[in-house]
This record gives structure tokens, C-alpha cells and sequence, in this order.
């Protein structure tokens, strides 16, 4: 089974701002 | 055929021709017969000029032949004759011929720092006590381990009138010794300068006429330093550089006017001179083509049973190491590639989210996955897992 890749659009980043890599 | 190299290419020991190393030089008398113009000697005329540099001409034939010093009537009746040979020669001989009655005493003495200090080299007088303070010679040779300055016969009057000076560094050496293995033989022979001191007049002079105006000039020719440009064992000829300057055309990797160091690439082991066994030629560093620099470290050296010490410096194409051989943090080999290959080492790219780090393994390139987790660069939940909104867990279990 091949899983889609990570979509980074659905992150949540709200509490994750410093983590958050550029775009 | 490369006299530096074995038909296989294995380097070899090579080493410049025997040549007159005072041809052409430019020689320095302290005393040459120039004015007023006196007994045949007129510095202004060219037919009557008896100028040092007839000493080392270089082809052609002139006439007059001889240079002539001043007329010397009173002490001290010292002449000297310097030569420098413009670079390190290892002396085989050493010989002038006078032109007239040879002197009774010559110092000869050698320079290896361009004319800042000199040592002798040996001495010729019929007393070498009286004049230098030194036993003759004996028939023997040098009793001591190593080659020594000896006082030997003055130069023997030939029936012409003339007289030949002849000095062989093998005449000072003890038998047995070789330039090979003998650092001391090769200090001895080594020389950037030459300086030939007339001491003593032929004529006959003792404490009670030494005031006597007996008129004497030395005069003398052919002063020939038969030697070989000093080169380490490293090239087979010297070139004059574009400075005017004779230089070694240095092989083995070295550089330097005698091939006296490793070329800046070819530091893997410590300079060596070359013998007949080995020839001990400079090595380049291991640096798979990504280093243009290297430096030496003993320690590595010895470590690596004295076989290499080379430290490559600025490791490009993202590698890193000694030898440039494995790749800096953040990118891993590429195993279809070369480790030359520009492309060997490829960015790790681990996953700004499903990666707990940036540092890939450095052969498989696997990045470190946060838990449920898969790929090479961590970018896919692992089965049974499906992607989350926390950036700190991605992947969760799927319910």
C-alpha cells in the first residue's frame, strides 16, 4: 500500500508558528 | 626516454649532468691590473686588458688569455677570486690554471648561503702549518668519520711556466662514503659560491725582505667548478626561470630551486631527497577530486604506518573527510555514483514535518521519521496511519 505524501496545506499551524518551515 | 621516470612510470632517481658551473659566471677579483697602464696591462684596451672575466669565459678564444691582478710589492700579498655560481651545485672538482709561477699558497673555500658565510674546503702550500695553522694532509685521507678541510702540496710549477690548482671533493672524503646515505658528504659537497684566496706569492719572501719591492701579479685562467646543479635527486636538468634565475625543472612533485620541498597538492608524506633505491617522490593527496588543497600531519603519518599523512583542506561538492570520501551532515552518497563524481553526495531533503531531523543516514540516506512515519524522507504516513493537523505528530493511527 503506497500512502498519498504528507499535504502540508492541512497542517494546522496555529499554535505551531515557530515550527511552521518556509514556503 | 624520462631519465625521472621507469618506462612503467614509476619515478626514479634523476640527476642533473656534470658541468663547468663558473662558465660564464661573473667572477670578483680583489685586485685586477687596470691603471696607469703598465707592462702589458691596460684595462682600456681590450688587446692589453687582463679582466676577470677571462677566468670563466664561455667559448671563443681571446687574446690576451690571463687575468693578472695588480702588481703586488708589499703585505699582504692576498688575492681573491669569488665566484658565485648563481644557485646549490654539489661540487666534483674544483681547478685554475696560473699563467705564470703558481702561488705557493691558495685557500680554497666554499659559500652555501650566496656569499654570507664561507668555510674552507682545503688548503695548498708548502707549509701548512706557517700559513694556515694545519697539518698536511695525510696520504691517507681524512682520518675523521667525515670530509675535512686538508692542507694539501702547493700547485707544482709545469715546465711552461704555469701551474694547475686541482681540488676533487673525493681527495677530502673518506673512502666509502656515499653521497647517497651520507647527510655530512652531502653538506660537504654543497656550495652556491666559490672563493679562491692566493696567498702566497711564488716568490720567495721571508720576515726580512718582506718589504723587499719584489714586483709579483698572480695570473691565471680556466677556473672551472665542475659540479652538478643541486637538485635533490628530483630532475634530471635546471632551466634558467623566466626571472633570469637557474632553477631545478623539478619532477616527483617537488618544487623549489633545488626541488627542496613538495608541491602544494603533495603533501601525503614528508619530503624526502631521492636515492638510487627509492625515490622517494612527493605524493598527491587522496582527495577524490573535490580538494585543491591538503596539508600534512605526522601523527596521521605515523599512524598509518609512515604510508600517508595527508589531510585534504576545503572538501567541496558536499563531501567531507580526510580524504574527502564520505559526505558533510545533511547529504548522503549516491550509490550509483562515483565517489569522484561531482554528484556523489545528494541532499538528504528530509521532510520539514515527518522528519525528527534534517541528518539523513549517511549511506542509505533514510531520514529519521517521527513515530507513523514512513519514506526515505519521511513525507508519507506509514500503513495504518493517516495524516493528522498537528505538525508535531503527522501521522496518527487511524481509528
Amino acid at each position: 500500500e503506497v500512502m498519498p505524501t504528507l499535504d502540508m496545506a492541512l497542517f494546522d499551524w496555529t499554535d505551531y508558528e515557530d515550527l511552521k518551515p518556509e514556503a | 626516454a624520462d631519465p625521472c621516470h621507469e618506462e612503467g612510470g614509476a619515478p626514479r632517481v634523476c640527476v642533473p649532468g656534470l658541468v663547468n658551473a663558473a662558465l660564464g659566471r661573473e667572477v670578483l677579483a680583489s685586485s685586477t691590473c687596470r691603471q696607469p697602464p703598465a707592462q702589458a696591462c691596460d684595462s682600456s684596451d681590450p688587446r692589453r686588458a687582463h679582466p676577470a672575466t677571462l677566468l670563466t669565459l664561455a667559448g671563443g678564444t681571446t687574446s690576451p688569455v690571463c687575468w693578472r691582478s695588480d702588481w703586488l710589492t708589499r703585505a699582504p700579498l692576498n688575492v681573491t677570486l669569488t665566484v658565485p655560481l648563481g644557485k646549490t651545485f654539489e661540487l666534483v672538482f674544483v681547478s685554475l690554471r696560473f699563467c705564470s709561477a703558481p702561488p705557493s699558497s691558495v685557500a680554497l673555500l666554499k659559500s652555501q648561503d650566496h656569499g654570507r658565510s664561507w668555510v674552507p674546503l682545503g688548503f695548498f702550500s708548502s707549509r701548512c702549518g706557517l700559513d694556515y695553522g694545519r697539518p698536511p694532509a695525510p696520504a691517507s685521507g681524512p682520518a675523521g668519520p667525515g670530509p675535512e678541510a686538508l692542507c694539501f702540496p702547493e700547485p707544482q710549477p709545469q715546465p711552461n711556466g704555469g701551474g694547475l690548482l686541482a681540488f676533487s671533493v673525493q681527495d677530502s672524503s673518506p673512502p666509502g662514503l656515499d653521497l647517497d646515505s651520507s647527510p655530512v658528504l652531502q653538506d660537504w659537497v654543497t656550495a652556491t659560491d666559490i672563493r679562491i684566496v692566493l696567498t702566497r706569492p711564488a716568490v720567495p719572501r721571508d720576515a726580512g725582505d718582506a718589504e723587499a719591492a719584489v714586483p709579483y701579479a698572480y695570473s691565471a685562467t680556466e677556473l672551472q667548478v665542475g659540479g652538478r646543479c643541486k637538485c635533490n635527486g628530483h630532475a634530471a636538468r635546471c632551466l634558467l626561470d623566466p626571472q633570469g634565475h637557474l632553477v631545478c625543472d623539478c619532477r616527483h612533485g617537488t618544487e623549489g630551486p633545488d626541488c627542496g620541498r613538495c608541491k602544494p597538492f603533495y603533501c601525503d608524506r614528508p619530503w624526502q631527497r631521492a636515492t638510487a633505491r627509492e625515490a622517494h617522490a612527493c605524493l598527491a593527496c587522496s582527495c577524490n577530486g573535490h580538494a585543491r588543497r591538503c596539508r600534512f600531519n605526522m601523527e596521521l603519518y605515523r599512524l598509518s604506518g609512515r604510508r600517508s599523512g595527508g589531510v585534504c583542506l576545503n572538501c567541496r561538492h558536499n563531501t567531507a573527510g580526510r580524504h574527502c570520501h564520505y559526505c558533510r551532515e545533511g547529504f548522503y552518497r549516491d550509490p550509483g555514483r562515483a565517489p569522484s563524481d561531482r554528484r556523489a553526495c545528494r541532499a538528504c531533503d528530509c521532510h520539514p514535518v515527518g522528519a525528527a531531523g534534517k541528518t539523513c543516514n549517511q549511506t542509505t540516506g533514510q531520514c529519521p521519521c517521527k513515530d507513523g512515519v514512513t519514506g526515505l524522507t519521511c513525507n508519507r504516513c506509514a500503513p495504518g496511519f493517516q495524516q493528522s493537523r498537528s505538525p508535531v505528530a503527522p501521522c496518527v493511527k487511524t481509528p
